[in-house]
């Protein structure tokens, strides 16, 4: 019965699962510990994200550049307006469909930004950030609809929901009888997966600047060296514990979102993704982006 | 504020603050390489080298890139200073959890009720500042908070099913002042919930990642019912449509980072997609973890096309 049973257990943990896990909580553990290859991380981070979208939009750029020209050409070559119209169009559409490479504000909208943030745990030094918000015309803004449904109300019914969902039958077990030749039906939507949004929904406010779009960022840090000088040169000085600790102890700015050398107007997702392409293109840009990313502590990888 | 019926001035500022991780047993001139932990005979013999020897010494404030956590009075000088330079000045704080030590001294590992006893003192001290002190009502805060659960934050680390089990039930205990009151119920099972930050307007919601992380041992993929993931992207999906549906705007917080080194493929794509068809309303998401600054852009429409590949 136990070999029995380990062989069943083999079976459900294919050996890369146990290997993913393995490497995830490896990782898990080392967060608490001295930091090493932190350079290779974040060299990985360029190499895998940042590059693919350098590479996406000099593709949509350079096609935006030949679409331009040739449509200089045709102003040129042609008086009559009218039929220069009829042309431009024509080439356009022929053009995009040809190309099927998505233009860059397919790209923009395509993504989302996950904005990992530096802690107060000393790994580097401590940080945490302050993010701005555009809030200009909230008052303008049509007031709170009071015809939905009260949240204790949602969120009862939603439980109901869910609950009815879980105990119909399982997307997977659906798939396997379809595998087994078994007669399952029709498979079920699988409600963990989203429909695509609705076109008449507008982009909010991390594509399209309006109420709510982050505008800006300040990060703060606490140098932690210069902290410890300072309090123990004002302990030599005669001052006591606590007074000492209170003044050698600040939070400073570190940097914020619109400093050089990648200084950002706005924080849309098309603004991280520009500074993403900068990034792989200037190495003094990618340095201080390092720098950042290591709260100014003179992290590196020796 | 609808419930308390007052008004506040926004300033169209938030904090996000993250990973703490306050160790009790770190001791100043304690030994760096005991993790700043005291150990008696090492501790003496070290302090007797004299001040050449003081950078192996665990100094007042913490020692960057050190692997000593946090001392409690980095915490303390930490959140008063917030108290006093920013406090007045922003509208809701993003706090992404992990509020205890690692477990990475053999000699003392930590226990159960040590990560519910630091998390209630870290728990308090927010409270503390950021509650309004005008009334006695303990739920009505100046600032309003969105704590969410760190791999650290559940014994043993990383591991944490779905609930009610005690561990949901003890940091419900803790978050009470800071979870909408509708949502207790939803809160015991998944420790997920909506926090509206500007009523009407703007919410946020605290996502409980560890449901979608890799390194839980409870967690397989998302593609099973009875995985606690795929409930929670049910729970997710639902609650971004009412959103929707109300006009309102929204933050993703959590402390795991939703990319494909943290989360299970099936998770990261589905997680992924359900952030780009809500491009309408989500305004971003902001996580902690790794505790590096930096970002990462996720492409919604590749975890589409992986997502249609498996079917």
């Amino acid at each position: 019965d136990e070999t029995f049973w380990f062989d069943e257990l083999n079976e459900k943990q294919k050996p890369l699962d146990i290997y993913n896990y393995a490497e995830a909580a490896s990782e898990a553990h080392m967060m608490g510990a001295k930091p090493v290859n932190k350079v290779s991380y974040m060299t990985k981070v360029k190499e895998e994200y940042y590059e693919t979208i350098q590479k996406e939009l000099k593709l949509a750029y350079t096609q935006e550049n030949i679409y331009d020209e040739e449509e200089e050409e045709i102003t040129e070559s042609d008086d009559s307006i009218d039929l220069l119209l009829g042309k431009k169009k024509k080439k356009k559409g022929n053009k995009r469909k040809k190309g099927r490479n998505p233009t860059k504000d397919e790209i923009y909208e395509k993504y989302s930004i996950v904005n990992i943030a530096g802690s107060v745990i000393p790994t580097f030094n401590p940080s945490f950030r302050i993010w701005e918000y555009n809030i200009s015309g909230i008052n303008e803004e049509t007031s709170i609809n009071q015809n939905y449904q009260p949240w204790d109300e949602f969120f009862a019914d939603l439980e109901v929901k869910i609950d009815n969902e879980l105990s119909s039958s399982d997307p997977n077990e659906n798939s396997m009888n379809i595998m087994k030749g078994k007669k399952g039906g029709k498979k079920k939507p699988d409600k963990t997966i989203p429909r695509r949004k609705p076109s008449e929904y507008p982009l909010g406010p991390a594509y399209v600047e309006q109420l709510f779009s982050p505008t800006k960022f300040i990060e703060y840090y606490a140098d932690l060296d210069q902290i410890n000088k300072d309090y123990l040169s004002l302990l030599q000085d005669g001052k006591d514990k606590n007074r000492a600790a209170d003044e050698a102890f600040k939070f400073q700015v570190e940097y914020t979102s619109d400093d050089k050398p990648y200084s950002m107007k706005s924080l849309l997702v098309k603004d991280f993704l520009n500074v993403a392409v900068e990034l792989c293109d200037d190495s003094t840009e990618w340095t201080t982006f390092l720098d950042r990313a290591f709260i100014s502590s003179g992290y590196s990888d020796d | 504020n609808i419930r308390t019926n007052s008004h506040r001035k926004l300033h169209g500022r938030f904090l996000h603050i993250t990973d703490i991780h306050p160790d009790r047993f770190y001791e100043e001139n304690a030994s760096i390489d005991n993790l700043c932990h005291p150990d008696n005979e090492q501790s003496k013999h070290q302090n007797n080298r004299g001040k050449d020897q003081l950078s192996s010494l665990a100094p007042r404030f913490g020692k960057a890139m050190s692997g000593c956590d946090a001392p409690v009075d980095l915490m303390e000088y930490t959140l008063k200073w917030i108290n006093e330079t920013l406090r007045d000045h922003i509208d809701f704080v993003i706090w992404t959890g992990d509020n205890i030590r690692h477990d990475n001294d053999r000699q003392i590992p930590r226990t159960e009720s040590q990560i519910f006893e630091m998390n209630e003192i870290v728990s308090g001290k927010f409270r503390d500042i950021f509650e309004n002190k005008r009334t006695a009502d303990p739920r009505d805060f100046d600032i309003e908070i969105v704590p969410s659960l760190g791999n650290n934050d559940v014994f043993p680390h990383n591991m944490f099913s779905l609930g009610p089990t005690l561990q949901t039930r003890e940091m419900f205990k803790i978050w009470d002042v800071f979870i909408p009151q509708e949502q207790r119920r939803w809160f015991d099972r998944g420790v997920t919930y909506l926090k509206e930050v500007i009523p009407g307007k703007l919410a946020v919601i605290s996502i409980n990642t560890l449901y979608l992380y890799k390194a839980n041992p409870l967690v397989d993929n998302c593609n099973s019912k009875k995985e606690p993931g795929y409930q929670l992207l049910l729970w997710l999906g639902y609650t971004l449509e009412e959103l929707r549906q109300r006009n309102m705007k929204v933050w993703l917080s959590g402390h795991v980072p939703p990319i494909l080194k943290n989360f299970d493929k099936s998770c990261y794509d589905k997680f992924t997609l359900w952030t780009h068809e809500y491009r309408d309303i989500i305004v971003g998401g902001v996580y902690g973890h790794m505790n590096m600054d930096h970002f990462i852009p996720i492409d919604g429409e590749q975890a589409r096309r992986d997502l249609e590949t498996l079917e």
